[in-house]
């Protein structure tokens, strides 16, 4: 794991973060517990908590979708490439190439578009950069920089439970998991059916 | 362009499934080396410089395959655990073909992965040759 220069994090006296989406995206509820799920994978591990505001303006963490040239000098590119960035606290932006083919539900595995993405997998990542982490080079981690297209990838690694833990202090909920747990049971290739 | 469910979702819903990833024209550059020129090499020069590789102050980038991408392949292949070679072999094109997050890997020249450490090294179950 690594952090941002100069280790920025979310201050002390406000760990109970809230999040909302850019009202014109118009996400459906489906869409928005995507996001739901991906912020309670950070929490269960962290002394953060994450809270849906309807008020987009003035909620800590704000998740948008865009395409192109969006005003922040990182313009999208269009199917696949680039699918999504994230700024170090506290800024709180969360933006998504409005052009990748977004996996909501069902299996992206067996997906049949070439250039499906899976948006769990993406937006746990994202809430990474939100939260302080920067890229890992290892594979297996959240924070890996690269994703390939009908690949789901959602379970936090050891490595980015170190890093996040290292920033923000553990769940009192949290209990390490056995070591003996292979690196590619990070790896979740099946169905989101809920089984979380 | 986000698919409730995407198994059951009819063809004519589905976008233009041909098209091209943002980076596949770099499947071009396989087997390109130091000293050798190559159309379009620029633009993997401006990928490297989007993630961090290449300086931000570098501009106008040329076709040629210079020590300065040279450089930005080997620190490349370094964060992402590939062979350190400086050339764009098979393995480092897949790799740079991926879609990815856009943030950088590298922000003012100290690069923000753990460059060239393999990934048992960041384990914690990595405990042997203990010295007492």
């Amino acid at each position: 794991y690594s952090f941002f220069e100069g280790r920025p994090t979310w201050p002390e006296y406000h760990r109970d973060l809230t999040y909302a989406f850019l009202p014109d995206n118009e996400l459906s509820n489906t869409t928005k517990e995507v996001f739901t799920r991906a912020f309670e994978r950070w929490a269960a591990v962290t002394t953060l908590t994450f809270t849906e505001t309807d008020s987009y303006y003035e909620a800590d963490l704000k998740v948008a979708f865009y395409t192109g040239d969006h005003g922040d000098g990182e313009p999208f590119d269009g199917v696949l490439g680039t699918l999504a960035h994230a700024f170090s606290p506290t800024s709180g932006r969360f933006h998504l190439d409005g052009a990748e083919t977004w996996v909501a539900e069902g299996d992206v595995t067996k997906s049949s578009t070439s250039s499906a993405i899976d948006l769990e997998s993406v937006a746990v990542h994202e809430i990474g950069h939100l939260l302080g982490l920067g890229h890992s080079s290892v594979e297996e981690a959240i924070m890996y920089p690269t994703i390939s297209a009908k690949t789901r990838k959602v379970e936090l690694a050891s490595d980015d439970i170190q890093g996040i833990q290292e920033l923000y202090g553990a769940n009192s909920n949290y209990t390490t998991p056995p070591s003996s747990s292979s690196p590619n049971s990070h790896q979740e290739n099946t169905s989101n059916g809920g089984d979380h | 362009r986000i698919h409730p469910n995407i198994s059951p979702t009819p063809p004519w819903q589905v976008p233009n499934d041909t098209a091209k990833g943002a980076w596949d024209s770099f499947k071009n550059f396989t087997g390109c080396r130091p000293g050798q020129k190559s159309d379009g090499l620029s633009k993997l020069k401006d990928y490297f410089k989007n993630f961090g590789y290449i300086p931000d102050s570098q501009h106008n980038f040329t076709d040629d395959f210079d020590d300065e991408l040279e450089s930005a392949i080997k620190t490349y292949q370094k964060n992402f655990n590939l062979n350190v070679t400086g050339e764009l072999d098979d393995k480092t094109i897949e790799n740079l073909m991926k879609s990815r997050c856009g943030n950088a890997d590298i922000v003012n020249g100290t690069s923000t992965m753990n460059s060239g450490k393999p990934a048992s090294s960041n384990s914690s179950l990595n405990f042997h040759a203990v010295r007492h």
